[in-house]
């Protein structure tokens, strides 16, 4: 599994 | 979207509203650090700078009310309130918890850019924010009923993040390890508050520190 920061949270 | 995460924003709007409502219908912001709030504003507006470069019907207004009902209470909080501020009893030395912040977001970004680093500070930063709140009740060692149910509601919006992560990972693989680990210190950071909560406030007693 790759990090995803999407920063799609809050 | 899945149910814990729409569940910890809930609580993070529930704890906000609870605290304007204690404010204004008290006219008082006595046993409310002004210092975590302060901390607070500087979280969402350091993280929600993408608010300039990207557009989500749900996240935008959610950081828009959070920045903005954040600002409004700080402005009670120096404002109309401001008498009821009692600064001696809210001495924790925040500039540990924002140099703590900072370097952990300049060593270990996802990337080295300004608004990575300063998301990643806002996610450090967030999960020791409530530490001068903690501190005050500490030491005044009780506190209002409605203010344990903001804290209470406050906590309870980043430990409802945890299942939704695990969730998240199992069903999407999605894995974002630094909002995770310091979400969990968050949580960690609570526990305490949490129990005496759960053992005095629940069952209606006052908030006292045994």
């Amino acid at each position: 599994v790759t990090p995803v920061p999407g920063h799609d949270e809050l | 979207m899945n149910i814990f995460r729409l569940a910890g924003d809930l609580f993070h709007l529930i704890s906000i509203f609870i605290l304007i409502h204690k404010m204004t219908t008290s006219k008082s912001c006595s046993g409310i650090s002004f210092k975590s709030q302060a901390l607070y504003l500087l979280v969402y507006v350091t993280r929600y700078l993408d608010l300039f470069w990207t557009f989500a019907l749900y996240n935008s207004t959610m950081k828009i009310i959070f920045i903005g009902s954040s600002a409004y209470v700080l402005h009670l909080m120096t404002g109309p309130f401001k008498p009821t501020h009692d600064p001696n009893i809210d001495t924790f030395k925040v500039r540990y918890l924002i140099g703590g912040a900072a370097i952990l977001a300049l060593l270990f970004p996802y990337k080295w850019t300004p608004a990575e680093v300063l998301w990643t500070f806002s996610i450090w930063l967030e999960s020791v924010a409530i530490l001068p709140q903690l501190f005050m009740v500490q030491r005044t060692g009780a506190a209002e009923t409605i203010t344990t149910h903001y804290i209470f509601a406050l906590g309870a919006y980043r430990a409802l993040y945890i299942p939704n992560w695990i969730y998240r990972y199992l069903t999407s693989t999605f894995w974002d390890p630094l909002s995770i680990i310091a979400g969990v210190i968050q949580t960690v950071l609570y526990s305490d508050f949490f129990y005496i909560y759960y053992t005095k406030v629940l069952q209606g007693r006052k908030f006292e520190l045994p």
